[in-house]
C-alpha cells in the first residue's frame, strides 16, 4: 500500500483522498481551513491543518517519506505552484496536480508535476462520448473512434445469447463482448452461447459508430 | 446525429460543447456572457448570448426541438436549477446536469434532470483508481474491487506472447487481455500466442488487486 499526501480539500482533494483510504492506502489530508480539516478526519489516516506553501512545516510533516503527492488546491494558483514545486523539492516520487486552466496546468507541467488533472475539462469530454450512448455507465475512448463502454444489459439483450445478437466477431454490429459482470462472478471473453441475463453489467468495444448504432437499434 | 444546447459555458461546458461538434452533433451553446459566447462561436454550430432562466427566450431559440440539452452552470446553483426545470418543461426528452455539491445534485435529481454529473467529485475517484496504477491511462470501475484499465505496453510485455506474459484464462496474474489497439488495428480478444508490440495500447481487466501486482511487477 501507499503513502499519499493530498494538499487541498476542495471537492477533488476530499474525493480523491477518502476513496484512496477505502482502498486501504494511508492518507495525509492537508489544508489550511481548520472546518475542513476536521471534518475529513474519520475518513482518513490523518487530517493536518497546515499551510503547505511552508517548506519547513512539508518537513515536519515528514513529506520526503510519500510515495505520492496530490497537489488539489483549485483558486489560488500560486500556492497550487509553490506547493508543487515543494512536494517535489522534497523528494515525492510522483506528484499530481489539478489545474484550473490552461495555462495553470502548462505551468504545473514545466515545474515538475508527473500528472496535470483538468477535472472539469476531462468531465466534459467523457459525458460528450457517453451521450450518444445514453445508457452508457462509464466510457474509455481508445482511439478518436473506437471506444469501450460499460452499461447494463438493455431489455433488448436479455434472454439473447451473444451470437442470437450478432455480437462478436464477423457479427454484423462490428461491437465484441468483452466482459459479463454478473452479482459477483466475472465473464472473460464471454463464448458466443453465452445468454445476457438480466441486470448484467456488460463490456462492449467496437468504433463508436457501431456502439451508437447498436444501442440505438436496441431501443 | 442529435441536436444539442450546451448551457453555461465553464471549462466543463466549453469541453462538452466544442468535443460534441467535433463528433458531429449540432450544438447550440448559450452563456449570458457576451466574451465567452463570442470566443467558443467558431467551435460550435450556434453560440448565442442569452440567460437561460428566461422561459419565453428559451422558447424563441426552439429549445423544444433539441433532443438533449445539458446545464452546466456552477456557482449560481438557482439558475442551473430554473435551467433545468424549464428546459424539462419545454419538452427536452434527455437533460444532463452538473453539480456544485451533493445537495445541489440531489436537488437537480429530484426537479426532473436525467443525468448529474459531479466533474470535481468523479475525477477524484477516477485518479484515486488510477494511482496504484500509475502508467495507467484511462479505467473503468466494474465493481468495487473490479476493473478495466487501459495503457501503453510496459517494456516488461514487449516482444512476449500473452501466453509466456502468464496473462489470460488461467494465468497467475489473474489479468485478462481483452483487446490490443496497435497503429490503427484492433485486436479483439487476443489469443495466447499474440505477441505484445511496442506502442501497443492495451485494454486489461481484472481484480484491482491483480491489476496493481502485474503493473508492479512489470517495472
Ligand atoms: N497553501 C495551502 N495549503 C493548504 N491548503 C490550501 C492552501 N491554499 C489553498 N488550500 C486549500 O485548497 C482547497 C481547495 O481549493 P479551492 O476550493 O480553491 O479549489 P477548487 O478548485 O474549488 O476545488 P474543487 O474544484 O476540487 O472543489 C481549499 O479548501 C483551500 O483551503
Ligand atoms: N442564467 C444563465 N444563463 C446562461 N448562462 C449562465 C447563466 N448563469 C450563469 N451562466 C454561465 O454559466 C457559466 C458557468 O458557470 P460558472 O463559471 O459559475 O461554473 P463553474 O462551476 O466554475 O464551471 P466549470 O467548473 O465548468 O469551469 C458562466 O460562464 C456563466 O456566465
Amino acid at each position: 500500500k501507499r503513502q499519499v499526501v493530498v494538499i487541498g480539500l476542495g471537492r477533488f482533494g476530499v474525493s480523491l483522498a477518502t476513496t484512496l483510504y477505502k482502498m486501504g492506502h494511508d492518507v495525509l489530508a492537508v489544508d489550511t481551513n481548520e472546518r475542513i480539516v476536521q471534518g475529513i478526519s474519520p475518513e482518513v489516516t490523518h487530517a493536518v491543518q497546515a499551510d503547505a506553501t511552508n517548506e519547513s512545516i512539508l518537513r515536519e510533516l515528514g513529506i520526503a517519506n510519500f510515495d505520492v503527492g496530490i497537489v488539489a488546491i483549485g483558486t489560488e494558483i500560486e500556492n497550487s505552484v509553490l506547493s508543487t514545486i515543494l512536494l517535489k523539492r522534497l523528494g515525492v516520487p510522483y506528484v499530481i496536480a489539478k489545474a484550473e486552466n490552461n495555462l495553470h496546468g502548462i505551468i504545473l507541467e514545466k515545474i515538475g508535476a508527473d500528472k496535470v488533472v483538468h477535472p472539469e475539462r476531462e468531465a466534459g469530454t467523457r459525458v460528450a462520448h457517453e451521450l450518444p450512448l445514453v445508457d452508457v455507465m462509464d466510457y474509455i475512448s481508445v482511439s478518436p473512434r473506437y471506444g469501450v463502454a460499460m452499461l447494463t444489459a438493455l431489455p433488448y439483450f436479455v434472454g439473447k445469447t451473444i451470437s442470437q445478437l450478432e455480437l462478436g466477431r464477423g457479427g454484423r454490429w462490428g461491437v465484441a463482448v468483452l466482459l459479463i459482470y454478473r452479482g459477483k462472478e466475472v465473464i472473460v471473453t464471454p463464448d458466443r452461447a453465452e445468454t445476457i441475463k438480466a441486470n448484467d453489467v456488460v463490456i462492449l468495444s467496437g468504433d463508436d459508430e457501431n456502439l451508437e448504432r447498436l444501442l440505438t437499434a436496441a431501443k
